[in-house]
């Protein structure tokens, strides 16, 4: 463990409880892509499996059961709960395009041909671009709740400490894994432009509004 | 392989 996953970690479960407390309180998911969320849960059920086969650390266990659990509230929050305020009209972006394309690169380009891997390179493409209906439905509306422009400061900024994060376990440990190190490079390019918006505008109190 | 080790991350 080092200080850069540590805190891409914890900017990763800081996300979760952010979106998780903004859509309790508010009682509402205006804003927010069911689609997304939905896509985040399959990733970690995909990645996640080997909890019931392998112990590494009771904080491993911990963190993947919470990022488990709380993805899932949060699809329940948002299809069940508070559907009458899911924003069926703007949340339309095809996550077929996003899955289909990402279950067949894990077939083609993986570690090693056993399911566990398979589903676990599967997940690692998927979350790299996972938030694109979330982002999709931003520029439709052309704007968001500064809370929601925090989640995913957060969330983007995990991806980002993880790539200094395998910097790091390569000069420290020797060791890397080119098909995370991509997919996290791209994970975090798909928020640049966001990271721009949110430096420029709502860190100076403005409303996150993309130009229309 | 090095992909072995990385299962340590989340």
């Amino acid at each position: 463990m080092n200080i850069f996953r540590l805190t891409g970690d914890l900017s990763h479960l800081l996300a979760i409880i952010i979106l998780l407390v903004k859509i309790w309180k508010t009682r509402s998911c205006a804003g927010i892509s069911g689609k997304s969320q939905l896509l985040f849960a399959l990733v970690y059920t995909t990645r996640y499996l080997d909890l019931v086969s392998t112990y590494i650390s009771a904080y491993n266990t911990f963190m993947k059961l919470i990022f488990i659990c709380a993805s899932y509230a949060t699809v329940y929050l948002i299809y069940m709960k508070f559907k009458a305020t899911y924003d069926h009209n703007h949340d339309t972006f095809r996550v077929e395009f996003l899955i289909l394309p990402s279950f067949v690169l894990s077939l083609l380009i993986n570690h090693d041909f056993a399911v566990l891997e398979i589903l676990w390179t599967f997940s690692i493409y998927l979350e790299s671009v996972a938030i694109l209906p979330q982002l999709f439905l931003v520029s439709k509306t052309g704007e968001a709740e500064s809370i929601t422009s925090h989640y995913l400061f957060a969330l983007g900024s995990y991806r980002g400490l993880y790539l200094l994060n395998w910097i790091y376990r390569y000069y420290a440990e020797s060791h890397y894994d080119l098909i995370a190190i991509v997919a996290g490079v791209v994970q975090t390019v798909l928020y640049c432009d966001f990271f721009y918006l949110y430096v420029t505008k709502v860190l100076k109190g403005k409303k996150l509004q993309l130009p229309a | 392989c090095e992909s072995m080790l990385v299962k340590d991350e989340l």
